[in-house]
């Protein structure tokens, strides 16, 4: 009975429309349709998705609990960090697998997917369960310090390696260049303004009932791209598909134990675990690659894209989301 | 009617700017920029939709004399091309007014 | 008194927004404004629009009898092929026309436009005149035999003249090249996501509500492409001209027989048949171009965009829509 | 107490979401954010924009006391021409100032901004502020002259400086250079077919609803348009800052003063003096420049854009339209 | 292999109609324009996002015959570049049909 | 500096595809492609707003050593242009490398 009610949420969590648009953006490019959304549409869905998700967040930061934030915030950062340092205890030393380019592929796993966030928002509101609207603002506090740590880990060794052992690396640039990415910019900004002005009123009649439709159109293209980039893929190692299925259920559950542990701390939602461990499981597929390419330029861009676009992003959203929406309904008894 | 040179850098769009600094730092008076795609050693590179500064090219001109040209040739492949991906090569133009094109050296 | 109901609905059908913005675009190129649709722009609106079609007919086709659909399925096959048919016995034998431009031009004529098929539904909805949402999904059915049967003939037609007797042509690449066509597959995606998944809140929340603004949109970008196709038209031999203007009439009303035969075998509502009128009497403009230039690469495309997108599609949303609306209402007696 | 009412309406003014949208795209510029808002995307804004404004005008002058609307319409010729003239007589004699450069800016300050216009709409709105929806279109009655003057009397003046003394200016050219101006062709057939056709369901339906969500978007983007133009206008002469501080001012009282007139002879609203106070001190930023680059082709486009893009907009939108709203509460007693 | 001369004009989008029709008007049989951005002595053209054609820059490249090729260079920098932004200059190309390139002289 | 070929080509963006397999099947090591509009024989090529791909151009620009280029040149003109639209012609180049250059003959 158990497992009927298992199966039946499986199935209702594959058949929305979220992962409906995913697996028509797949197919119609398996298919050679001649279908392309244009960049600009593109460029402006990331852009609606994460202002409504910032400006959401900062309305919602007002009357929030600064101090049962901050802990969530700690967990975030030692999620994104530890998520690389698994990757370069891992991925990076198994045989025919450079160095950088693992390095590259880490930074990407542990930073967070804005498109899967926003995903998993859709997905928790069509369960009905609650989470708190600040949340989704742990983002940076996740992608920051992976991006980060990537890059420094990355060209340390390649300082070690090239024998003039000096690492000649700006944190503050890698810092400035990590925050005035594209995705994260406008989650910032949307934060700010949601925090300080009287943006109510176009939130509500602008930015959030086109929230999901634009997402639609972005996960059609998010499918188109994972199809392209699932072909690049299969040039490259293939530990680099093994460590695209697996790392996000490892950093997804490393989040959900750690948020578990903020719900008996400071009181985090079920909801909130349970975002936690989504955007611990999503893998950056839009600001981190600029990031990436300029702090490690070594590495070769169709490892870690090829990785992260091309099936860590459908596997976060398309497996890891349902997974630990039926793990929270499990564990917390919703 | 003056024979200059004109020197034809093709890269990824993504170090412009850097290239653009060396290439002024050399004290060339202007230059041309377009946005291409293209195959080479590396691969092709398109344009993908999502990561577009990623995967594009860009063909910067530079009419100028010939001494600058060779050394604009010899910086970009030197600082650049060992590990992004990019050609460059020089061709011969006829320009009206040669002094337009020479660069002007400060240091 | 019934001229005078007649033509009160006559103008009011003749000041529609749907007309009003085909026309405004029309006067915005007459005058040299400096006004440009964006292109991102304008594929975004026909995406729109037909994700919204398909979508809508996908989750309609899940409650309706396949049987009632069977026919007037079969009757646009014949519609579509006939025109094509009767396009190679009268245009292309007319003085000064090349065949394979007639063909091709014939292929256009006989396959269906997604813009004027919005505007049908954009008309018939405002005449309070019920439809069933399936029938919307007759486009690919219609669309497909007409373009492939039309680029067959001119090959064939080639083969012969160029005396090598062999017709290489492959049935298998034509019909490919038709579906993966950008209209036809974001219409047959949406149909295939409106069917099996659980689409009805993006559909109700985004896609529906922006039907017809994205509609005026694209009827302002097609009037100004219709104006400076127009002077393209003139070009090339009058009797473009004449086809551009006779053909949807003909092919409409051959729509509307067939459609009332279907009306007293299965039961297709007056509406259904007005609308089987409506996409009889339409003419790619979006789809079916690059199919023809690529399927008869020696067609001139003045010719057959210059008859179609400069003519012909404002003939069909002009003139032939409010026709067969009101031969509808007057047959049917509504 | 008066004092602080006034300064709680200058906090709430100050902290609308189109002023607050307008300083992020500042700050996103200033940090070195990778965002842009993609062309197409900005050209949307602005058509929707301008068309929702048409349409709204045009459907109130179909019920509109045309005569209400006269002498309003003269005043505001009377405007724009008078601060092109004005700023023959100031900017135009300042030491280090060449005179063709004047005139052009002269022409961008005297004309309107569709943006400022769409603020200023927002902010009457908010403040819950009566005005006639046909005020908007009294925007041509003011563009058109301003900018008509500004190079007939700059061609004048380089006619005779060069000796030649034959001023071979086509008014029939520039009136239609200006008239098919991308913002003014919009606003213009909006005003038309919102006078002549059934455009109510479309204009509640999608034009009206994503009005402020598009001015956001567009908000953003001339904050960090205004940034990058204010860089360029340090390098022209100092007293184009100061006259992009004073001119709109100026101009606005002006056009509040004629308003005020208006208001007793023919009944125009408070919210209609404001109105025309708010678009007296607007500057052109999208239809002007290229006006003003064909018609004074030796003028410098960093001098007239970055005065009027760089600052004059953001002094019109952040300082004007709050002062004029207050001036407007306390003279008419609102 | 016939040696002709392919012109090439770098100059303001925003006139490129002007030019064109100078260009046409001396005959030529056909041109190929590229958008393109770049910095010359009127400072960087980078066709800014509000403002495009008034700050972005086209290339014309047109392959002509020789005697046509500097009466288009000379007339092309005589009518437009002492107001507007633009540089010309000439190369040497190699054609297989050398009648299809050559200027048809109705005045 | 050694001296190799550029070929370009200018023809419809419709047929680019076929095209690129013709050049890549002649073993060219790279090309770059820029996508433009222009007027030649068979009318104005400018991008319609619609109909995008049908009605511009793109100019593929291939650096290789001579003998491939007069092959490409004579190659793409007898199978594309009866039937489309396009030009071919050909320049001299200066390269640091030239045997990055040079086609690779796998038939
Ligand atoms: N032989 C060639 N001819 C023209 N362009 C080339 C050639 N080889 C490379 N390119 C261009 O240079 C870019 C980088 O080449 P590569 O460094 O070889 O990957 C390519 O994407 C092309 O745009
Ligand atoms: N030395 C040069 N080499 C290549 N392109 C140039 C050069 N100088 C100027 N240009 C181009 O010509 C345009 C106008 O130059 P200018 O008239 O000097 O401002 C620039 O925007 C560049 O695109
Ligand atoms: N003389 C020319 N110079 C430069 N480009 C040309 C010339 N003639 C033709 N073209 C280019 O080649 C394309 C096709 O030319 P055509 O086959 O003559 O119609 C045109 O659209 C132009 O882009």
């Amino acid at each position: 009975e158990i497992l009927i009610e298992v199966f039946e949420r499986f199935i209702r969590q594959i058949t929305s429309a979220t992962l409906g648009f995913l697996f028509a953006g797949f197919v119609l490019s398996a298919v050679g349709s001649k279908f392309r959304v244009p960049e600009p549409i593109y460029l402006f869905c990331v852009f609606m998705l994460l202002m409504r998700i910032g400006l959401g967040a900062g309305m919602a930061i007002r009357e929030a609990d600064l101090l049962a934030m901050a802990l969530p915030a700690f967990f975030c950062m030692i999620i994104g960090a530890g998520a690389v340092l698994l990757g370069s205890q891992t991925l990076a030393r198994l045989p025919g697998i450079k160095k950088d380019d693992a390095m590259g592929t880490a930074g990407l796993f542990g930073a967070v997917s804005g498109s899967t966030l926003a995903a998993g928002m859709v997905a928790l509101e069509g369960a009905k369960i609650f989470f708190e609207p600040w949340v989704v603002a742990l983002y940076p506090f996740m992608d920051i310090p992976a991006l980060v740590l990537a890059i420094v880990m990355a060209n340390m060794y390649l300082s070690k390696k090239s024998g003039n052992g000096k690492a000649d690396i700006s944190m503050k640039a890698i810092m400035k260049d990590t925050v005035t990415g594209f995705a994260l910019s406008i989650l910032i900004i949307g934060v700010i303004l949601g925090l300080f002005m009287r943006v109510e009123r176009v939130y509500d009649g602008f930015f959030d009932p086109l929230f999901r439709g634009f997402l639609s159109v972005l996960m059609l293209t998010l499918g188109m791209e994972a199809y392209h980039r699932l072909k690049e893929l299969f040039k490259v190692a293939y530990w680099y598909a093994a460590y695209a299925f697996i790392a996000p259920f490892v950093h997804g559950f490393a989040g959900f134990g750690l948020g578990y542990v903020a719900h008996h701390l400071v009181g985090l939602s079920p909801g909130g675990v349970v975002m936690v461990a989504i955007i611990a499981s999503s893998n950056s597929d839009i600001s981190g690659p600029p990031t990436i390419r300029a702090g490690i330029p070594s590495a070769n861009p169709s490892c870690y894209i090829g990785t992260s676009t091309g099936l860590g992003t459908v596997v976060a959203i398309a497996l890891c989301i349902p997974a630990f929406i039926a793990v929270g309904i499990h564990v917390f008894e919703l | 009617f003056h024979k200059v040179k004109k020197v034809v850098i093709v890269t990824e769009a993504f170090i412009m700017d850097d290239v653009l600094k060396v290439v002024n730092d050399l004290g060339v008076g202007g230059y041309t920029v377009s946005t291409v795609t293209g195959k080479g050693t590396k691969g092709i590179r398109h344009g993908s939709g999502i990561l577009d500064t990623l995967f594009k090219n860009v063909k910067i001109d530079i009419v100028v004399d010939e001494e600058t040209a060779k050394e604009v040739m010899v910086s970009v492949r030197d600082k650049f091309f060992k590990t992004y991906a990019g050609i460059v090569y020089m061709e011969d133009v006829e320009v009206l007014r040669p002094d337009r094109f020479r660069a002007s050296r400060s240091t």
